[in-house]
């Protein structure tokens, strides 16, 4: 563990508290997209079921189980308590556009052909894309309430703090993962337009709102 | 080095 996996951590676990807490105060899911949210729930049970098989640290788990219980928490809030509230016509994504591709190349690009290593190489795949929907929410409105923007940014340093992790522990420890660098790579590009707006706009007091 | 270092990550 080293300061850059701690941010990461702490940055990741920032983000889905934010969100949270934005749908619970607001009563309210608007300009949240359920879509995201259920990619990121895919993300983690496919990638965390090595709960029941291996255990790394007390850290290492509770971290696990306390994303999946907010993924799923998350969800219950958007469509089941404020479904009223949950921006349906924004939230036009088609996320078998994303699964299918993740799928395929988690079946062809992999470390080892076994059930448990398929699953975790797809839910790598899949979380470098699974915002994608919420940013095509956000350039559909046009704008972001603050604190969804707060929560975009959390989330999206997360994985940039992953990738200096990954510098770090190739140089103290010879430690690599391609597939784990290339996808949080992408993942950390597909932030880059929003980190611009967020640093421009949202920093200095404005609301995130693109241009015409 | 080591491939697949990030097993013990989240």
């Amino acid at each position: 563990m080293n300061i850059f996996r701690l941010a990461g951590d702490l940055s990741h676990l920032l983000a889905i508290i934010i969100l949270l807490l934005k749908i619970w105060k607001t009563r309210s899911c608007a300009g949240i997209s359920g879509k995201s949210q259920v990619l990121f729930a895919i993300v983690y049970l496919t990638r965390y079921l090595d709960l029941f098989t291996t255990y790394i640290s007390l850290y290492n788990s509770i971290m696990k189980i306390v994303f999946i219980a907010a993924s799923g928490a998350t969800l219950y809030l958007m469509y089941v308590k404020f479904k009223a509230t949950y921006d349906h016509n924004h939230d036009s994504f088609r996320i078998e556009f994303l699964l299918i591709p993740c799928v395929i190349l988690a079946l062809i690009i992999n470390h080892d052909f076994t059930v448990m290593e398929i699953l975790w190489t797809f839910s790598i795949y899949l979380e470098s894309v699974a915002i994608l929907p919420q940013l095509f929410l956000v350039s559909k409105t046009g704008e972001a309430e603050s604190i969804t923007s707060h929560y975009l940014f959390a989330l999206g340093s997360y994985r940039a703090l992953y990738l200096l992790n990954w510098i770090y522990r190739y140089m103290a420890e010879s430690h690599y993962d391609l597939i784990a660098i290339f996808a949080g790579v992408v993942q950390t590009i597909l932030y880059c337009d929003f980190f611009y707006l967020y640093i421009t706009k949202v920093l200095k007091g404005k609301k995130l709102q693109l241009p015409a | 080095g080591n491939e697949k270092a990030s097993k013990d990550e989240l």
